[in-house]
């Protein structure tokens, strides 16, 4: 079951690291670190293993590394929104 | 192309 979590822009940097991406053993990018005193670990809803399907309503599904990662943080840079919608979901269940 | 190695691709935001 996919949860959506809203992540506040409330600190400089969104803390989170990813790996993975579409023709990779990880094909869906995956959480790694959630680092202290970033957007993400003040939310309290992020965590490490999670495996993130959509990024402010816009699909991972299919986008290699690079791309995946230009959306996240296109998405933190932008002035927009003050938050990034993720929809995650915990692998294997 | 065959998988990448994805422990090389990670990415700090």
């Amino acid at each position: 079951t996919a949860t959506l979590v809203r992540v506040v822009k409330n600190a400089n940097t969104l803390g989170i690291a990813i790996e993975g991406g579409a023709n990779t053993r990880q094909p869906m990018p995956r959480i790694v670190t959630i680092q202290k005193g970033g957007s993400a670990h003040n939310c309290e809803q992020l965590k490490v293993g999670l495996v993130i399907l959509e990024v402010n309503g816009i699909s991972l599904r299919g986008r290699e590394h690079k791309e995946a990662a230009r959306i996240i943080a296109e998405a933190f840079k932008s002035k927009e929104k003050d938050y990034i919608d993720f929809l995650v979901v915990e692998p294997g269940l | 192309s065959p998988p990448k190695d994805y422990e090389d691709e990670v990415t700090f935001f």
